[in-house]
């Protein structure tokens, strides 16, 4: 029998209040219900409980899309690149940027790769003492000027020790900043001419709602951004923002951080992300 | 914008000659979107929308109003009595615990509060109750270095309840005593047990659960879960000088029940300001 347009209705408007429930962004949730419901129209359903089948099956095929972006290989990227090869992390205030540096570095050094860290925030307090803890931790070496020194200068001089100690990588660290702060976003930009980094990576935070989409635009527009990690996932959060910010900037979700330790940072998996957003 | 979301709908209603079910159904729709969009909490909204189908049905709009302003001042009065009146925090003798979850800007509005009470002549003493974050006590030292505050704490503490038990003992003689601590969230026992245990011992006369403006559906359980085990009394919105609409803040002010204090906008000292709840409305209404 064929179901009626009300009974559709219903079901994609509660399909619609999930997603949005778990942070997934207006946008976004335009776009996956539509995609459903082209699904739906050439699909032959025999009874209303099938339906709710379809769309489910629908609903995971309509995300795996909006994740589906050529994914980037962090180590492989690296190892194939000239060196040093230089990753800049940009993002709002207080996303985890600084802590996600000395992530990646553990993981790099894992894997045989040297690695420099530059203290390219020279604005906040106590920024420059808290990345030189993490490579005291890490036993890295840590390029530092004193608090209010230009942010690009200490992006300079890190990639010049990295070429003249033939050091891989250089994690280059930047101050939070708002979207809406001229100023600091071209202090962004600064950055990024003189330190023409291989890979800008955008640090979101997955507490964020619907406010990720317009911060991971901002973001991109001004530098682009060829990556993104989603940190404090562990803090419950279904982490719907990884579909907004991927979708908004059409670039893949690298890592996903899940708490404070250096070994809490997983490789982003769509599989995973799927599970999550329908437990 | 909810009021963009709502022309579409809301035509309909002008062009309904008698409200039908499914033309509110409609607009309650756009509402929820609209509420959902700019972060409110999905309870919440599903309450708010509950209370304007049901004015919008029982109510006509008044003179010279359309049915759409009729419909927007609705959900307007539902939000502002949600939010509350703003609080005074008064200027005499307490001790203070600012909580909340990771990178809220706790560290840096507890230094915007203490110069906001030094300011106003009150000795204000600081205790750097944090001893997870790296650096964390640097942080603060610098901050109160910088407005001649006194920061109790070291580099290398380990336990935050020893820290906040000498650092009371130190500002025994002092008007307003911050203890800024750790981040954490719903989920780490260990740190809500920490939190419950500097409460204990600094039986602090105000908990503020310091929120991101940008903060989406988790606003809502996480400030319940610090509810309950500490009991807020009241809310520090930051960041406000972004672009996020602070629908997840306002969920955790009605979750706690607690009213808004300050709100942060901007990384300066001087950025904290009284909440306006009208701005803020609006600002979230878009
Ligand atoms: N639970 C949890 N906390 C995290 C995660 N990533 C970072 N944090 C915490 O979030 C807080 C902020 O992290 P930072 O690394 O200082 O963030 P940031 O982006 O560098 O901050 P600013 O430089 O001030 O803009 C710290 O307390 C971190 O420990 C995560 O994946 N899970
Ligand atoms: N733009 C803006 N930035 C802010 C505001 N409040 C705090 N920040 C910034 O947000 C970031 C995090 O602030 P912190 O004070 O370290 O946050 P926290 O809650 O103490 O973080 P944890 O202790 O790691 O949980 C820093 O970069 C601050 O400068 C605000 O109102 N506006
Ligand atoms: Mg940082
Ligand atoms: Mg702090």
């Amino acid at each position: 029998k064929k179901i009626t347009q009300d009974k559709l209705e219903d079901i994609m408007f509660d399909l619609e209040m999930a997603l949005l429930e778990s942070d997934v962004a207006q946008g976004v949730v335009e776009r996956i219900k539509n995609y459903i419901i082209k699904e739906l129209e050439g699909a032959k359903v025999k009874r209303s409980s099938e339906l709710e089948d379809v769309i489910e099956g629908a609903l995971k095929k309509a995300i795996r899309q909006v994740l589906d972006i050529k994914s980037i290989d962090l180590i492989d990227s690296i190892r194939a690149s000239e060196k040093p090869y230089v990753v800049m992390f940009v993002g709002v205030n207080g996303t985890g940027k600084t802590t996600a540096i000395g992530r990646i570095a553990h993981r790099l050094q894992r894997e045989g790769i040297s690695c420099v860290l530059a203290a390219g925030d020279t604005f906040r307090a106590g920024a420059i003492e808290q990345l030189t803890k993490h490579a005291e931790n890490l036993g890295l070496k840590i390029i530092k000027h004193s608090a209010g020194a230009d942010p690009a200068a200490v992006a300079y001089d890190a990639i010049e020790h990295a070429k003249a100690r033939k050091k891989d990588v250089v994690l280059l660290d930047t101050a939070g900043r708002m979207q809406t702060n001229i100023n600091l976003m071209d202090e962004m930009k600064k950055i990024r001419r003189i330190a023409r980094p291989n890979l800008i990576v955008f640090v979101g935070d997955a507490l964020a709602g619907n406010d990720a989409v317009i911060q991971a635009s901002e973001f991109d527009k001004a530098v682009g951004v060829d990556g993104a990690i989603l940190t404090k996932i562990d803090a419950d959060a279904k982490g719907g923002a990884a579909l907004s910010i991927a979708y908004t900037i059409g670039k893949p979700i690298l890592y996903v951080g899940t708490g404070q330790g250096y070994e809490d940072l997983e490789p982003f998996d769509a599989n995973w992300m799927i599970e999550r957003l329908f437990e | 914008s909810l009021a963009q979301s709502l022309r579409g709908t809301l035509k309909k209603i002008a062009n309904a000659s008698n409200i039908d079910k499914d033309v509110i159904k409609d607009v309650v729709r756009d509402i929820q979107r609209a509420l959902l969009q700019a972060d409110l909490n999905v309870k919440l909204v599903l309450s708010i929308t509950k209370e304007v189908e049901r004015r919008a049905l029982e109510e006509k709009p008044p003179a010279g109003m359309s049915s759409r302003e009729h419909v927007i001042r609705i959900i307007y009065d539902q939000l502002v009595k949600i939010l509350g009146e703003p609080r005074d925090v008064g200027l005499k003798k307490h001790v203070i615990m600012m909580i909340g979850l990771y990178g809220q800007g706790k560290t840096t509005t507890t230094a915007k509060m203490a110069k906001y009470f030094q300011k106003r002549g009150l000795k204000v003493g600081v205790i750097a109750a944090d001893v997870h974050r790296p650096a964390a006590f640097d942080q603060l030292k610098q901050l109160g270095d910088r407005i001649n505050v006194p920061v109790y704490g070291f580099p290398k503490a380990k336990d935050s309840v020893a820290v906040v038990k000498k650092g009371m003992e130190q500002y025994a003689d002092f008007d307003i005593v911050i203890i800024d601590t750790s981040g954490r969230h719903s989920l780490e026992e260990d740190l809500i047990k920490e939190m419950e245990d500097i409460a204990k011992v600094a039986k602090p006369d105000e908990r503020f659960l310091v929120i991101d403006a940008a903060v989406g559906q988790q606003a809502g359980p996480q400030a319940q879960a610090f509810h309950d085990a500490v009991k807020v009394t009241g809310v520090i919105i930051t960041k406000l000088d972004g672009t996020a609409k602070a629908g997840g803040a306002l969920s955790a002010v009605a979750v706690t029940n607690a009213p808004v204090t300050f709100i942060g906008t901007g990384e300066h000292i001087e950025d904290l300001e009284k909440l306006d709840p009208p701005r803020f409305i609006s600002r979230l209404l878009g």
